[in-house]
């Protein structure tokens, strides 16, 4: 152990012990949490691989045999909570992002969220099993967060009961989605929907557009990888383009509105149920950006701790550079950042989880403001958090900018979640709009 | 806001809208409102944001009103009052995250990890009213005194914390494994396992790298 690491540690004035068990939500829940990551650490397979030294198509590659193991694993373990399977996965994933992602955090949620019941019982246990591998397509080449814009169409044929899926120009072309380009074999795609000569607006289809046995795209599909990006090097954001492409009307989720087979369009009781996944995963981003500008505080107040530099009194030796006033002007209101934005996050999750309840109950009363809240949140919380990654790298001197750092890896990590599930600048306009109109 | 003004009751997280619209309809200058922000205070400073977000939503509303009137077009009257807007949905989440973490605290029985706590959110609080000081002072919330003071009190809490500091992200309870940094480890081992991890790199799988026969021997045999 690092002397100056140690010496900090027994001269605290409290207990971290009790601060972990009020960021996990109770001492059993710490017990459990650190179980269930226990079960990943002391699994040989999952096993810490560098992927810094690899290329793109190499640490994709790797990311996916993980994903795959992580699947049996999870199954082995009987670990199914959400909570939980989100512990096991942060543990073996070493910060990085990977191409089962969307399946568990989209995909799945979209099912249980907007299927109806019939639906939910033939979709989900394909999807809980992995026979269906599937991801989100809402974002399009030339559209992004102002959704009315979107230009793939899904038009009704009541003569096959059938709906045909069109991108009708290249900015229509689906675009960046994780999962998409080369692993996922089925894609929630939001459409256009036309129906009796008229457009109803955006719904969700699943769309298969791999062949299962083969993995071959099918007939109408063409789908690939978007290409390097900023970070993600182990995912495949990927593109899709359809060209009459004919799924059952039984492929419209439909919990909420609903086409029946003569072509007679049933409303949705909320226009905003459309985008419920995304409100539930901005409502997680909201924690997210705690645990991310939590690392890069950890890593920066460590290394500041153990780092001596220059000279705060003449002749004396080289201090530690956690005692220059500017490092921690720099530093602790981004620690204090982290735990506020804990608290948020939980408050977040409780109150999505409160009002969807209500929601599944029939009362839609509260859905403006989950929707405007957490827009909001997760615009501030991802635009600080981002900013504030990137201050704990350039408070580590040069070493930050070394890969082994981690610091890299979180940032090109985390700032996307400032522009996807929402452009950060558009979600605040929106809560702007409830703010308003409140 | 609207809801508000017009004597509707909202509630939630907005409801602080209520409180400011009648506020207003009450026949007190704002000048003459006394400040009655106590710096140390964190239920002083949860008002202090509250007041903050409720004048610049006001503030948004007003000026989008303003554009209503004048260009009588909705849409170029919301792009031109965006930059308003946004500042207001920026106030707004301020105070939420403020209330929360105040919020917090009281769920804190341990009195040394209740001080630590308490210390953050002050900080968190202070700090917030530091960088956005013309907020403060344009909603008549804080003075120029106050804000000296403010910016003052941020370093005395970085004193106070920097002692804690190892203890309060070793809180966090991340594995190595999880952080994936040689800057970060547990045990401070840094300099050995940085030195080690570099000795991985591809580039130094050979002493000298087949790029230099390509292309810099054959350069410098022409020289």
């Amino acid at each position: 152990m690092n002397p100056d690491l140690q010496r900090e540690r027994e001269t605290a004035c409290f207990n971290p012990e009790l601060i972990t068990n009020l960021l996990d939500g109770s001492t059993e829940r710490t017990r459990r949490r650190r179980e269930v990551e226990a079960l990943a650490l002391n699994d040989p397979e999952l096993a810490h691989e560098d992927l810094n030294f690899l290329s793109r198509s190499e640490r994709y590659e790797v990311a996916l045999r993980k994903s795959a193991l992580l699947f049996q694993k999870l199954k082995e373990h009987g670990i199914s909570d959400p909570d939980e399977i989100y512990q096991f996965k942060r543990v073996c994933s070493y910060n990085k992002p990977e191409p089962l992602a969307l399946h568990y955090g989209m995909f799945t949620p979209t099912l249980r969220g907007q299927c109806s019941p019939t639906q939910l019982k033939k979709w989900l246990p394909l999807a809980s099993e992995l026979q269906m591998i599937g991801t989100y397509a809402q974002t399009e080449l030339g559209h992004g967060t102002h959704i009315r814009a979107l230009e793939t169409t899904a038009t009704y044929d009541p003569s096959t009961q059938e709906f045909v899926l069109n991108s009708p120009t290249v900015t229509s072309i689906k675009w960046w989605p994780g999962g998409l380009g080369k692993t996922s074999n089925h894609a929630i795609v939001l459409a256009q929907l036309y129906t009796q000569g008229q457009c109803r607006g955006l719904h969700a289809f699943i769309v298969p557009i791999r062949e299962l046995g083969t993995h071959k795209p099918l007939p109408g599909i063409e789908v690939g990888d978007i290409g390097p990006k900023f970070g993600y090097d182990e995912v495949d954001n990927g593109f899709l383009k359809m060209d009459n492409v004919r799924i059952p009307r039984d492929n419209m989720l439909m919990k909420f509105a609903q086409v029946e087979p003569d072509g007679t369009y049933v409303k949705p009781p909320s226009d905003k149920l459309t985008y419920g996944t995304m409100v539930f995963i901005r409502s997680m981003i909201v924690g997210d950006s705690a645990q991310m500008l939590s690392k890069a505080c950890t890593i920066a107040v460590r290394y500041s701790a153990v780092r001596h530099q220059s000279e705060l009194r003449i002749g004396e030796p080289e201090p530690q550079i956690l005692d220059y006033q500017t490092q921690q002007y720099k530093l602790f209101p981004l620690l204090a950042t982290a735990y506020a934005f804990h608290f948020v996050g939980q408050y977040m999750k409780q109150t999505y989880l409160r009002i969807t309840g209500d929601i599944n109950l029939g009362d839609f009363s509260e859905l403006p403001e989950l929707h405007a809240q957490s827009a909001g949140l997760k615009a501030f919380t991802t635009w600080i958090a981002t900013a504030g990654i990137e201050e704990c790298r350039m408070a580590c001197g040069g070493h930050g900018y070394s890969r082994s750092s981690g610091l890299p890896d979180i940032y090109v990590t985390f700032t996307p979640t400032c522009t996807y599930e929402g452009e950060n600048t558009v979600m605040m306009l929106q809560t702007a709009r409830f703010l308003v109109k409140s | 806001y609207s809801q508000a003004s017009s004597g509707q009751r909202v509630a939630g997280m907005v409801s602080y809208l209520n409180d400011y619209s009648s506020r207003q309809i009450q026949p007190h200058p704002v000048a003459a409102r006394p400040t009655v922000v106590d710096i140390n205070d964190l239920s002083s400073l949860v008002e202090a944001y509250k007041l903050r977000a409720a004048r610049l939503v006001e503030a948004a509303a007003k000026n989008l009103q303003a554009e209503l009137q004048r260009r009588k077009n909705k849409d170029d009257a919301w792009n031109n009052t965006s930059v308003d807007l946004v500042r207001a949905s920026d106030a707004h989440c301020h105070y939420v995250v403020v209330k929360l973490f105040s919020a917090k605290l009281s769920e804190v029985t341990d009195t040394a990890v209740h001080s630590i706590l308490s210390t953050l959110a002050l900080m968190y609080a202070l700090h917030g009213i530091s960088k956005n000081t013309g907020d403060f002072l344009q909603a008549g919330v804080l003075t120029e005194p106050q804000i000296t003071q403010v910016n003052q009190r941020v370093k005395e809490l970085l004193a106070v914390i920097r002692p804690e500091a190892v203890a309060l992200v070793d809180a966090f309870d991340f594995k190595d494994q999880n952080l994936n940094s040689v800057l970060g480890r547990y045990d401070g081992n840094v300099y050995e396992t940085m030195f080690e991890w570099a000795k991985k790199s591809p580039l130094n799988k050979t002493q000298v790298h087949e790029s230099y026969y390509k292309y810099l021997k054959p350069l410098q045999s022409k020289l």
